[in-house]
């Protein structure tokens, strides 16, 4: 399985919904 | 620290070695539809509570060889549970033995865990400090979306515990503690439990070795100003292992033991993090919905894939602003997943190689210098002397078209000056 690790979510809002079942990124967030 | 562009971002090299002070940063104030946030940190970096002037730091290589300890045990767990990939779970049992303790009925049997092995851990991870217990006292944890079971080293300590900065968890200290009952049904909630005198037993071991046994508990957690009440984690009396001076763990998986499922009611399932730049700045931890604010680029969550784990649908990859030439069928293949433990992206060996490859083209077009392979890092530069450094940009496109394009801070990880690697790593094979 390819992993996306913490290093790339850097400065990223890494968003996690089980309601909506989405998972999200939102530059520029700190 | 950086600019970029569509093909290039800037780096100041001086950013990629952040001082050994914690630097006077504005908090990030809550953002309007979030309900509790919380600050995070790097546990090795000069903002976090744990940080001790004259403590050491891991090693890089240390950093990295931990690094592909979570990522081959996630790849075990995910190989067990859907039957993919060429590994297999391994069996790793634990004897937890739990005595007879102040406060807790005495058994005569001697309970025994079939634990699961294979859950991951890592040197590099960040941590939130939380409140536990009534009064609430304060205690650092690891975050992580890798696994699901919250838990914290307790007294009196039956077995074995290792130093923490901060005082152990006193049950008898908290008027809202409750062990759980065997016949709770929660108790059939964990992965690994067993029963002693009627008290329920929960046990993880992770995949580098690391593990945590106890009672099975309840008591109100407080995470920023909230207060859940009547949260199950485990209060650990036999805890051994590379937990630095962390107080335990914030298990933030799909699992019905974790935060994200055990406060749904209140929070809808919902949080976002933001993880910061360098490890001398401080990030967020938010619970609610809508707290990764409007401009989130959103992608599927495949639930169905299996437990625990944020199953995504990873399409493509530009660097430069161009398209890899990678077969959308790499990605689908071994299937991806979204992990705040793992430091380094893992990738199928062809994807890997496609981007390593378009990424080299584009340091060599600017005349980098080449350096050694470090570790599991094999694209490496030699920044000496320079100040700026011009990057290609790289972005992970996912179902849907969300595109993460990662921040200059992740696109390299700098061993030293004259040591910058591509912050990617293959995977092997395009099974795994």
């Amino acid at each position: 399985v390819a992993i996306v690790g913490n290093t790339q979510q850097k400065t990223y809002g890494v968003l996690y919904d089980l309601g909506r079942k989405t998972v999200g990124f939102a530059p520029g967030s700190c | 620290a950086a600019g970029s562009s569509d093909d290039r971002a800037l780096l100041s090299v001086a950013s990629l070695f952040p001082g050994p002070a914690c630097p006077a940063t504005a908090e990030h104030g809550p953002s309007a539809a979030a309900s509790a946030r919380m600050r995070i940190v790097h546990q090795h970096g000069p903002c976090s509570p744990l940080a001790d002037a004259h403590g050491k730091r891991p090693a890089h290589d240390e950093i990295l060889a931990a690094d592909q300890n979570r990522v081959e045990s996630i790849q075990r767990r995910v190989s067990a549970t859907t039957g993919r990939g060429k590994l297999t779970k391994r069996a790793a049992p634990v004897q937890p033995a739990p005595k007879k303790s102040p406060g807790h009925s005495a058994s005569s049997s001697t309970p025994s865990l079939p634990a699961t092995s294979g859950r991951a851990l890592s040197t590099g991870n960040y941590v939130v400090t939380v409140g536990l217990g009534t009064p609430a006292s304060k205690y650092t944890v690891v975050f992580d979306t890798g696994s699901d079971t919250t838990w914290v080293q307790c007294r009196p300590c039956v077995v074995k515990c290792y130093r923490q900065k901060e005082p152990l968890f006193d049950p008898a200290k908290s008027s809202t503690y409750a062990n759980v009952s065997c016949s709770d049904p929660a108790c059939d909630d964990l992965d690994s439990n067993g029963c002693t005198g009627g008290h329920c037993l929960y046990a993880v071991q992770y995949g580098d070795g690391s593990y945590t046994v106890g009672f099975f508990a309840q008591d109100t957690l407080t995470i920023a100003h909230d207060a859940i009440k009547g949260f199950r984690f485990g209060c650990g009396e036999k805890n051994s292992g590379l937990f630095g001076k962390t107080a335990g763990l914030m298990g933030l998986g799909r699992g019905k033991t974790s935060l994200t499922v055990q406060a749904y009611d209140k929070y809808g399932g919902a949080f976002a993090y933001c993880l910061p730049a360098s490890s001398s700045g401080t990030g967020y931890l938010d619970f609610g919905p809508g707290s990764a604010g409007n401009n989130a680029r959103l992608t599927p969550m495949l639930a169905d894939k299996g437990p625990t784990f944020y199953y995504v649908g990873m399409t493509g990859i530009r660097v430069g602003g161009q398209q890899v030439p990678i077969a959308e069928s790499v990605f689908s293949t071994a299937g991806t997943l979204v992990d705040s433990g793992t430091v380094i992206t893992r990738l199928p060996a062809t994807a890997y190689t496609a981007l390593s490859k378009a990424f080299a083209t584009g340091m060599s077009a600017s005349g980098y210098k080449t350096a050694p392979a470090y570790s599991i890092l094999d694209t490496c530069y030699d920044f000496t002397g320079l100040s700026d450094v011009s990057l290609p940009t790289v972005s992970l496109v996912f179902q849907g078209g969300a595109c993460l394009d990662v921040d200059v801070s992740g696109i390299v990880y700098a061993i030293s000056q004259a040591q910058v690697c591509l912050a990617f790593a293959s995977n092997g094979d395009d099974e795994s």
